[in-house]
């Protein structure tokens, strides 16, 4: 996993925000990217999960609700809300062309988002949030053909 | 005797040897002891030995429901004196308790009344 | 990108959080 994070590192892919067919914006290749590459990390700030329930609570009452709130183990969530990078723009897809799986590069965990088959020029980068089943629900706009209805 | 307990504590809590000594590293969080008070009048003392610069403590009485991942005083089943300005915390309101904190050596005294139920 | 969370800060890199002795404090006088 280090040196695939490290190519990551250099070999950065190159993505652009967009307006996306799915929800606002979105992310969209602007290169080839070949089948199981590390597209992009998802970056944030490291909080316990304590302060995330505080944080969702506040983001809610604010209307920012909290999906940008990723669960990285029982200690830590990074949360891109304030700061953090592209990924925080990339769209669920209930059919996604990437997956996202947390690896440990020198002790240091951190999510990344890989590709799951081969993804062309302005194809949409897209990946499944897998949120935990909530009563209050958000629909999902992904359009493919199995989508479950909701991203929760 | 009255020590804290292995277990019922946040584990990023760091207890010593004698397990009557506690330090925490990265934000709030708490430790219970061995023992509880259930009725009747209760009394316990710790002593402050070592206060680094920007580190506080909330100490008090929490029941075992109380949230271990916060401070003491931090929901409905704690009650809590903070070093820092001496405020008394419950349910996580801030309230003027004492003028002023407390500090490397200081002891403090926890009372706590409980009526006897029948 | 940016101009959609105006006060939003750009990372490279995950950054660990330093919490506030007050993080929980609903009011604290």
């Amino acid at each position: 996993d280090l040196v695939k994070f490290n190519q990551l590192q250099f070999r950065k892919k190159q993505l652009k925000f967009a307006r996306s067919r799915i929800h606002d914006w979105g992310l969209f290749a602007l290169e080839p990217i070949a089948a199981d590459e590390m597209v992009i990390e998802y970056v944030g700030q490291m909080i316990r999960p304590v302060v995330a329930d505080l944080r969702e609570k506040k983001y809610n009452e604010m209307g920012i609700g909290s999906s940008y709130l990723f669960r990285v183990d029982f200690e830590t969530i990074i949360d891109a809300t304030k700061c953090g990078n592209l990924a925080r723009f990339i769209n669920h897809s209930c059919n996604p062309n990437c997956y996202a799986k947390v690896i440990t590069v020198e002790g240091q965990k951190k999510i990344v988002i890989y590709s799951k088959q081969p993804i062309d020029i302005d194809e949409e980068i897209t990946y499944d949030y897998k949120f935990p089943i909530e009563d209050e629900k958000i629909a999902c706009l992904c359009g493919a053909p199995q989508c479950r209805g909701y991203l929760n | 005797s009255v020590l804290v307990a292995m277990h019922d504590r946040a584990p990023q809590l760091k207890v010593c040897e004698d397990r009557l000594t506690v330090t925490g590293e990265r934000g709030y969080c708490m430790a219970r002891a061995t023992h509880g008070a259930h009725y009747g009048s209760w009394f316990y003392e710790i002593k402050i030995t070592d206060m680094p610069d920007g580190s506080h403590v909330r100490l008090g009485w929490s029941q075992e429901l109380g949230n271990l991942q916060g401070p003491c005083g931090y929901d409905k089943f704690s009650y809590a004196w903070r070093s820092r300005k001496g405020t008394r915390f419950h349910e996580s309101i801030g309230k003027h308790f004492t003028d002023g904190g407390y500090g490397q050596g200081d002891v403090i005294g926890m009372l706590i009344v409980l009526p006897k139920d029948d | 990108w940016s101009a959609f969370a105006p006060d939003f800060k750009e990372l490279d890199e995950n950054v660990e959080y330093e919490e506030r002795e007050s993080e929980f404090d609903v009011q604290d006088d």
